[in-house]
């Protein structure tokens, strides 16, 4: 991360946002809640609090405007700069500035909102761009859907090193102690999972700061802190496949991913995901799975798949495509494993089993079938 | 994703960069016109940019470099004023 030279950010904590104007592409209250929530990712990790007012100068005000509209930055038509925002001070200073030519959204098509306010937020508290692929003060914009938004490691570093910590707790999700009673249970029938992967015949299933452990069909599972286990690994794993010919499994959380050798994290770990052949226009991957039937790993992002070559270590050419064409029913995979020839593949709260022999989905299945609930 | 600019021409991606690095690298008017000794500022700032992306610095206008180039972004600018 980086913050601006010789600005310390707001000497203050109570900081209050002025919406100007709204774009005529949201609902205004779709307006109202992206900028809500964008403030959110940031007042959730550090003591700052931002009051809404409707009169008056705020510290950081709001406004949609397109070409030249008196900051000396004029906006450019559609696409290419999308928004900016000014590093704290008074007058302009902290206010954000959305290109009114881009077409605005609450989902996926056109540009973000929620996204990319948190992103210009982040300028009006103090960080310049981030040099980290997976960061959301990355300078490019990427969609991330908004409900599985999670800020990134490095921003959180950043925006602490200006305001430090949140004193209040936040709302617990996920406990300290794995045994804690409000621990999420895997018998919960709306639980999910962000990463699942085999490891030497167990079955791992990851979740927040957590994981569960399926030694045997036949064993009670067990849930550890990722930490005790592997303290250089970081929470919230988004991706993890086993390669046994090698005897690894790779973890994956934004551009980044951590090889587990063994059982020990390799000490060349964190590497880069472009290195295995992603163009950058990946940031994250969804899902990953080594499939012993055609030989090939698979890589899921978003509605797309990749298929990469453990032997020759490179991806296959023609890719990605989409995931509907090689694995009919599926849209998005967001986990995966492979057990007894059949893949398993999550998507929110089901799972599908897959024939790679059949090229069909043979069984839906509850997220939590492994589990002995 | 978004309608992007004519690409694969060297003229018109070098017109592009330049203006891209004019925006967001605070590259310097008439670099290509510059005589001075030693390297291309345009080079050199590809460079930073390269650098700074995390892509692999090699100075030109290679296809991943054109690529993040176009990608949509905040308009601040990555490099200090």
């Amino acid at each position: 991360f980086n913050i601006f030279p010789g600005n310390k950010g707001w000497n203050k904590k109570e900081l209050t946002y002025r919406i100007l104007n709204y774009t005529p592409d949201m609902l205004q209250s779709e307006v109202d809640y992206a900028i809500q929530r964008a403030f959110k990712v940031w007042s959730d990790v550090t003591p700052l609090t931002f009051t809404r007012i409707y009169s008056g100068v705020s510290d950081i005000e709001i406004s949609f405007a397109a070409q030249v509209h008196n900051d000396y930055y004029p906006f450019d038509g559609p696409h290419g700069t999308l928004a900016h925002a000014f590093a704290p001070s008074s007058g302009i200073g902290g206010d954000a500035h959305f290109d009114e030519d881009e077409t605005w959204t609450s989902g996926s098509n056109g540009y973000n909102l929620f996204i990319v306010a948190a992103h210009e937020f982040g300028h009006s508290l103090g960080l310049f761009h981030s040099s980290d692929p997976s960061a959301l003060m990355y300078p490019t914009y990427h969609f991330t859907e908004p409900s599985e938004f999670r800020l990134p490691e490095d921003d959180v570093n950043g925006i602490q090193s200006l305001y430090g910590a949140r004193t209040a707790p936040e709302e617990p999700t996920v406990p300290e102690k794995p045994n804690d009673p409000s621990t999420p249970s895997t018998c919960l029938p709306n639980i999910t999972f962000d990463a699942v992967t085999t490891l030497r015949g167990e079955i791992i299933f990851f979740k927040e700061k957590t994981f569960w452990r399926q030694i045997s069909q036949n064993s009670e599972v067990e849930q550890h802190l990722i930490s005790t286990f592997w303290p250089t690994l970081p929470n919230h794993i988004q991706a993890a496949y086993e390669f046994q010919d090698r005897d690894q499994v790779l973890a994956f959380k934004g551009a980044k991913y951590w090889v587990i050798s063994g059982y020990e994290v390799t000490e060349d770990s964190p590497k880069s995901i472009y290195d295995l052949g992603f163009p950058r226009t990946v940031r994250k991957v969804d899902a990953a799975v080594y499939d012993d039937n055609s030989r090939k790993t698979y890589f899921f992002v978003n509605d797309n798949y990749w298929s990469y070559d453990e032997q020759k270590q490179s991806m296959d050419s023609g890719f990605p495509k989409k995931i509907v064409d090689r694995f009919p029913g599926l849209t998005k995979i967001r986990a995966a494993f492979q057990k007894d020839g059949f893949l398993y593949f999550f998507d929110g709260h089901h799972q599908y089993e897959f024939s790679s022999a059949k090229r069909r989905v043979t069984r839906l299945l509850k997220n939590n079938s492994w589990i002995k609930c | 994703f978004p309608a992007e600019p004519p690409r694969g021409n060297e003229e018109n991606d070098a017109k592009f960069a330049e203006e891209y690095l004019k925006r967001y690298y605070n590259l310097q008017n008439n670099v290509r016109q510059s005589r001075k000794k030693g390297e291309n500022p345009l080079t050199l700032k590809i460079k930073e940019m390269q650098q700074f992306l995390g892509l692999k610095v090699t100075g030109k206008l290679d296809s991943e470099t054109m690529e993040v180039m176009h990608q949509p972004r905040c308009g601040f600018v990555d490099a200090g004023e």
